[in-house]
């Protein structure tokens, strides 16, 4: 799986997320990463794609909890991608990538590794793969 | 507040011990895609073309698990989904493809020319026709690395979620068990 989270100087926000699904899945099967607030989700707070096993990120809906946390709880992008990850989707499931409308970026995960990125305007950047990294 | 970007190339159980001539690839892959994004952003491109931009790139690097590297359903196809959404929730997604080189941007035609949000399978495909977007024959997407996954996945009788070293396991007859969507299997 792979995907892409993009933010713009005025706050405009895009998800974009493509796979080949499971080895050795059934013919036929559907994971999150179509499934509009599963794998992929943006509104107006934030845009997120996720990776891993698809059955865990579509029971948890992972990827419009951390808009909703944002939008009900009004807690940060930061914070509210780590508590997705950390307490509402089985370990060794789930990463995510994602970034809200004021230029935030987290990439948490809770799988040994995520072959990640990011950058902002700020100049920050990463490119990683295990947590160490 | 200013621009920013973020991209994955998939997670799983990606080994500690992955050899340099395998970690490599990637990461110079990560780095390719994030500047190709960065720049598209610095020249003030809409997030949903940058975001597009950016998967098409990675659906056309084989070593990630999507278009070009896509793996092997049991029974050694290829499905192909993807999905994109921007911020006033305008959304397209595909599922089920076989022929079509970037799957990302037939679901960005679905979310621009058809008033629904997901076209799947057959319907997919002779949507992608009737767009004109660049398809190819499905067993061009077959490479043998994915084809070894397949086998190594089947002997360890499971399915595997990106990068999981499959674990040998001699049950009979039972469905696989699910454990993800492995790459490096």
């Amino acid at each position: 799986t792979v995907g892409c989270v993009a933010v713009d100087d005025l706050g405009n926000l895009a998800s974009a997320t493509s796979t080949g699904g499971l080895v050795n899945k059934m013919v036929g099967r559907i994971g999150d990463t179509p499934i509009i607030g599963a794998g992929t989700y943006a509104n107006n707070l934030c845009a997120v794609s996720a990776t891993g096993k698809g059955e865990a990120i579509i029971r948890s809906t992972a990827a419009r909890d951390v808009a909703a946390f944002m939008e009900y709880k009004g807690v940060s992008l930061k914070d509210a991608a780590a508590f997705v990850v950390e307490e509402s989707t089985p370990k060794g499931n789930v990463g995510l990538v994602a970034v809200s409308a004021k230029g935030d970026v987290t990439m948490p995960f809770n799988t040994t590794g995520m072959f990640r990125a990011c950058a902002t305007e700020d100049g920050y950047w990463e490119i990683g793969i295990w947590p160490s990294d | 507040m200013g621009w920013a970007i973020a991209l994955h190339g998939g997670a799983g159980d990606i080994p500690l011990s992955l050899p340099p001539e395998r970690r490599q690839p990637r990461e110079a892959a990560l780095r390719h895609c994030l500047q190709i994004g960065v720049e598209a952003l610095k020249a003030n491109k809409p997030p949903l073309d940058v975001v597009e931009l950016v998967v098409r790139e990675l659906e056309n690097i084989p070593v990630f698990n999507a278009g070009k590297g896509s793996v092997l359903t049991s029974s050694g196809t290829v499905e192909m989904e993807a999905c994109i959404m921007d911020g006033t929730k305008r959304c397209g997604a595909v599922s089920g493809l076989t022929t079509v080189v970037n799957p990302i941007s037939l679901a960005r035609l679905v979310m621009e020319n058809t008033p629904h949000i997901y076209l799947a399978f057959d319907g997919a495909e002779a949507f992608a026709r009737e767009q004109g977007v660049e398809c190819v024959d499905a067993n061009s997407f077959i490479t043998a690395e994915n084809v070894e996954r397949l086998k190594q996945a089947k002997e360890a009788n499971r399915v595997q979620i990106d990068y999981t070293q499959p674990i040998k396991k001699y049950v009979k007859e039972e469905t696989p068990e699910a454990d993800g969507d492995s790459q490096l299997g």
